[in-house]
């Protein structure tokens, strides 16, 4: 889902 | 991961080795605000609350217990140490920042992408990290001679986010629906604080004189 791949950032 | 972003972590990194070498190597915290280090605790708590739910990569799991871990020993250091904490400046360090928590997190549950825990406390700490420096700042505004070791910190500091943003850019056109408008507008607020910061420092890095800021 989009909001679970902005979430690899620090 | 692209350039720009593992820039903008190597930079972050380097800021905080720049602070713990001027607290370990001179033994002192002058000039460094106690609360933009216990907001920056409260950031990455909030925002690493996955560190033992979802695994990304090594890399992520190693650079989120740097992060945790050596903000809470600075704070640890400058409240804690015996030397330490003598030096630092209790009375220019007036910024109320419980205002910055509350108002963030006030935020948090306004502007959010869904309504649930992990993804409020995690745009609670976009908003807290965008506003966390201005203790700091304000300090510097107010202790007017700033040592070179501190300034090279509000630096670096400084430029990883405007790494972040040139990543955010650069993956806007490079992933089809890559959108993260919270960290993006409040990376754009967070770097701003700095611009004046930047130019002083500039200034100070062409004269090659000793950075003054108008207090």
């Amino acid at each position: 889902s989009i909001s679970a791949d902005v979430k690899d950032e620090l | 991961m692209n350039i720009f972003r593992f820039a903008g972590d190597m930079t972050h990194l380097i800021s905080i080795v720049v602070l713990l070498l001027k607290i370990y190597a001179t033994k002192s915290c002058s000039g460094i605000s106690l609360k933009t280090q216990e907001l920056y605790v409260i950031v990455f708590l909030a925002r690493y609350l996955d560190l033992f739910t979802d695994f990304i990569s090594v890399y992520n799991t190693v650079m989120k217990l740097v992060f945790i871990g050596s903000s809470l020993a600075i704070v640890w250091c400058m409240r804690m140490h015996r030397a330490v904490k003598r030096t630092y400046d209790k009375e220019l360090d007036t910024f109320r920042h419980y205002f910055l928590v509350l108002g963030s997190f006030v935020l948090a549950l306004l502007l959010h992408e869904k309504f649930t825990f992990q993804e409020i406390f995690w745009a609670f700490s976009i908003y807290l990290e965008a506003v966390a420096i201005l203790p700091q700042l304000v300090m510097l505004q107010r202790s007017g001679n700033v040592d070179n070791l501190t300034g090279q910190y509000v630096f670096f500091l400084g430029a990883y986010r405007a790494f972040y943003i040139l990543n955010w850019i650069y993956r806007f056109f490079t992933e089809p629906h890559f959108s993260r408008w919270i960290a993006c507008l409040s990376g754009l607020v967070q770097t701003a604080f700095y611009a004046d910061f930047f130019y002083y420092y500039f200034i100070s890095w062409k004269n090659n004189a000793k950075l003054q800021l108008p207090a």
